[in-house]
């Protein structure tokens, strides 16, 4: 099935 | 010295039960700008974002930057035990170890304080850069948990495309497959019961359902709900809080092997 990404795969930590 | 009072004390019962299946342990800010929160799940799948605003509270004390660690679980329990309409205040001293919810009947002739142990969390604060989106779904938020729980009753995750048609919500499983598709509709009286589709580029993305489902619990806080989606980013599920602020879930797609 589909692989489920990371939300920190797009935002960076500040 | 933070002093903030909320005359809806019953919408941040209604915060609390929207994010405390979908995250444990919390950082609460508190700063002139107001009342916020930014916390992924467990799994790092999902984040919430939830403001409101100073502007909002019946009076907003915030002495300094605050940062107040909190198991959501424990403060749903003590928001419980406020009234529907009950005021509510929340109050710590600088540097405490806890926070106090005080909560007022309509009336006055009630008055309890509930304090809470607050907690360390070491938490990773991400910054989410204002994004162009190729699609943006404004939908009645009852309508939008209805089809997540009918399309969890099917299959696990949920396909979301949006064409020039309308925005098509799909899935599958072993039982055989589903698709529900809206289109835009302003016709009817009640803005609120409106769906609108403000399309730049088609987009379809594939998530899981389970999270879909947690972001619904927020459907108290807002008749309407904004979905915003880009083919290169996490779908953005927003409910607005009346004269508040928001709250915004934002959910990292799956995609093909």
């Amino acid at each position: 099935g589909p692989i489920q990404l990371s939300i920190t795969e797009f935002y960076r930590s500040t | 010295m933070l002093e903030l009072r909320l005359v809806q004390g019953n919408l941040l019962k209604k915060v609390l039960e929207a994010v405390k299946d979908l995250v444990t342990d919390a950082n609460f800010d508190c700063s002139s700008t107001g009342f916020s929160l930014q916390a992924m799940d467990s799994s790092h799948v999902a984040l919430v974002a939830l403001l409101l605003r100073s502007e909002g509270f019946e009076h907003y004390r915030c002495d300094r930057n605050v940062s107040m660690g909190m198991n959501l679980n424990n403060m749903a329990k003590m928001l419980k035990c406020a009234g529907n309409d009950d005021i509510v205040t929340i109050k710590a001293d600088d540097g405490s170890d806890t926070v106090t919810f005080m909560f007022e009947s309509p009336n006055q002739d009630k008055i309890a304080d509930f304090e809470m142990k607050l907690m360390d969390i070491d938490s990773e604060h991400l910054g989410i850069p204002e994004a162009e989106y190729h699609a943006i779904v404004r939908m009645p938020s009852s309508e939008f948990a209805r089809i997540c729980k009918d399309l969890s009753s099917i299959g696990d995750t949920v396909v979301i495309s949006v064409t020039k048609e309308g925005v098509k919500f799909s899935t599958r499983g072993d039982i055989g497959n589903a698709n529900v598709v809206c289109r835009q509709n302003t016709t009817v009286d009640k803005p609120e019961e409106s769906t609108t589709i403000e399309m730049h580029e088609p987009v379809s993305l594939t998530f899981a359902l389970r999270y879909m489902n947690s972001f619904t619990k927020a459907t108290p806080l807002s008749s309407t709900v904004t979905i915003s989606l880009s083919s290169e980013l996490p779908v953005v599920v927003e409910y607005k809080i009346a004269e508040m602020g928001y709250i915004r879930f934002y959910l990292a797609p799956k995609i093909e092997d």
